[in-house]
């Protein structure tokens, strides 16, 4: 299940937007015990000045992404485009879950859900 | 329905696992370990404050992304043996299947977990001795003091298990109980093997010193 965009579509500044997996829809709800879903969001919005400038009590603004967008501000029709919508700050998961010998496994998966994006 | 085809595979690799899951699993109940450990790892509990360190069970204070609660695969086969002799107690088998463990995990905790029932008379000095089963039993790897009742835990890694190696598929063990004058002997109700694993791919990189 994902959030609609904002305004109806995938507009507004590169942010975090809500994507939760669940389980059951993709038929392992009986073999993984927990958890039932979790919430794995995305990044999506565009980096163009000024959204390309950290959010306010990020870190110091120039950076790459900075000349990146001053440069595609400067030649929308030449150049790489403006810089990408990424995951900035990820966290893990751990699942627990029988497997095909009935052992009840524990298994931590690292970068499994976007806490942060930013433009790269 | 699961998806299948290559939507399936992406997902079943991505989480390190190689077989499609298999149907419904045997319902039994989770060990409380196991919630404890889950729970332990669980990110939210995480952000209330006692960070996280990749690739470690902190519960357990070792390095590992992978814990597996094993059962004994003959524990409801096993005859429950005289309660009372003058002779030898049975001895005990018990066999763990390490199938599903990939060559690329390294064991660094296996821990034998047992539980003993016997009638209630002096079980003081009672000891349980461990050894590796292949064809016939090894040499004893370790000797642990045992109480019935009580959760009796032995650490097999170094001994049964060795470290920094892949694991064999089974791991058979012959337990022997040593009771001293008395004529009890005891039941085993209980064997399963903790194992935590390393398995370094899915470890992030060690941060560069700057």
């Amino acid at each position: 299940h994902s959030e609609p965009g904002v305004g109806g579509g995938p507009g507004g500044a590169c942010r975090t937007r809500r994507l939760h997996v669940s389980f059951r829809e993709v038929g392992w709800h009986r073999w993984v015990i927990a958890p039932r879903g979790f919430l794995a969001n995305f990044c999506q919005g565009v980096c163009t000045l000024p959204e390309a400038l950290q959010a306010p009590g990020g870190p110091p603004v120039l950076n790459h992404a900075v000349l990146h967008a001053l440069m595609h501000a400067a030649a929308p029709t030449q150049g790489a485009g403006p810089p990408c919508c990424v995951p900035a700050r990820l966290s893990p998961i751990s699942v627990l879950f029988f497997d095909n010998s009935d052992n009840v496994v524990l298994r931590h998966y690292e970068d499994m859900v976007v806490d942060e994006c930013g433009c790269r | 329905p699961a998806p299948s085809g290559p939507a399936a595979a992406a997902l079943l690799q991505a989480l390190g696992m190689h077989e499609v899951p298999r149907g419904v699993p045997t319902p039994r109940p989770v060990p409380p370990v196991m919630w404890r450990l889950f729970r332990r790892r669980d990110p939210r509990e995480a952000r209330a404050g006692y960070p996280l360190r990749p690739c470690h069970v902190e519960e357990l204070g070792v390095a590992g992304n992978i814990v597996r609660h094993i059962p004994d695969s003959g524990l409801f086969s096993r005859p429950p043996g005289p309660t009372k002799t003058l002779g030898l107690c049975p001895k005990w088998t018990v066999t763990f299947n390490l199938s599903g463990v990939e060559p690329a995990e390294h064991p660094t905790r296996a821990r034998l977990e047992l539980r003993l029932e016997a009638e209630n008379e002096d079980t003081h000095g009672w000891e349980l001795s461990v050894a590796l089963l292949a064809k016939h039993p090894g040499p004893e790897l370790l000797r642990i003091p045992v109480a019935p009742g009580l959760l009796v835990r032995a650490d097999l890694l170094g001994a049964a298990v060795a470290a920094n190696a892949s694991m064999p598929r089974t791991l058979r063990l012959a337990l022997a109980l040593h009771r001293g004058a008395t004529t009890v002997c005891a039941r085993l109700t209980e064997a399963s093997l903790l194992l935590v694993t390393l398995d370094a791919r899915l470890c992030p990189p060690p941060r560069l010193r700057r």
